[in-house]
């Protein structure tokens, strides 16, 4: 564990804090994609299946079990309780064209051939993609409130941090992992636009709105 | 993957 690895790990629950937030006090989950927070859940239980065959500390189980259970609450809160407030004639992404490709890299490009393996690799490459119906959505609608923007912020932070901490780990540790390291790279870079309008508007107390 | 074969990150 190092600086980098831990502030990205709660940027990353931070992130989640404020989606949550967002949705309770508002009573509203306008402008947030269900999809996209559909493609979180699967990217969590696929990679978290190592819960019940390998133990890494009281903290890594600690925040799998956290990034489970607050997406499966998202998704409750979205589908379920605040159903009305759904924007789903907005939120037209088809996850099934980043679900099919995703898998089938997983099957092409991993680290070893088995179950595990391939399912935690599925979670690295879809992941890296599963804020597009978000994005897709935010663009569609041409604008986000301030709260999604600070959420979308930390979520894309999050990952960031990670480069960094693997950047990190390689001269202090030797350790690396491609696959880890491409995915987040991209996983990055779809943020780049966002993270430019939120440094150039969000911060300087406008709202994201996005040109006509 | 470590040499253990473990993911020790999220």
């Amino acid at each position: 564990m190092n600086i980098f690895r831990l502030a990205g790990d709660l940027s990353h629950l931070l992130a989640i804090i404020l989606l949550l937030i967002k949705i309770w006090k508002t009573r509203s989950c306008a402008g947030i994609s269900g999809k996209s927070q559909i493609l979180f859940a699967i990217v969590y239980v696929s990679r978290y299946l190592d819960l019940v065959t390998t133990f890494i500390s009281v903290y890594n189980t600690f925040m799998k079990l956290v990034f489970i259970s607050t997406s499966v609450a998202t998704i409750y809160l979205m589908y379920v309780k605040f159903k009305a407030t759904y924007d789903h004639n907005h939120d037209s992404f088809r996850i099934e064209f980043l679900l099919v490709p995703c898998f089938l890299l997983a099957l092409l490009i991993n680290n070893a051939f088995t179950p595990l393996e391939i399912l935690w690799t599925f979670s690295i490459y879809l992941e890296a993609v599963a804020i597009l119906p978000q994005l897709f959505l935010v663009s569609k609608t041409g604008e986000a409130e301030s709260i999604t923007s600070h959420y979308l912020f930390a979520l894309g932070s999050y990952r960031a941090l990670y480069l960094l901490n693997w950047i990190y780990r390689y001269y202090a540790e030797g350790h690396y992992d491609l696959i880890a390291i491409f995915a987040g790279a991209i996983q990055t870079i779809l943020y780049c636009d966002f993270f430019y309008l939120y440094i150039t508007k969000v911060l300087k107390g406008k709202k994201l709105q996005l040109p006509a | 993957i470590d040499a253990d074969g473990e993911h020790d990150e999220l």
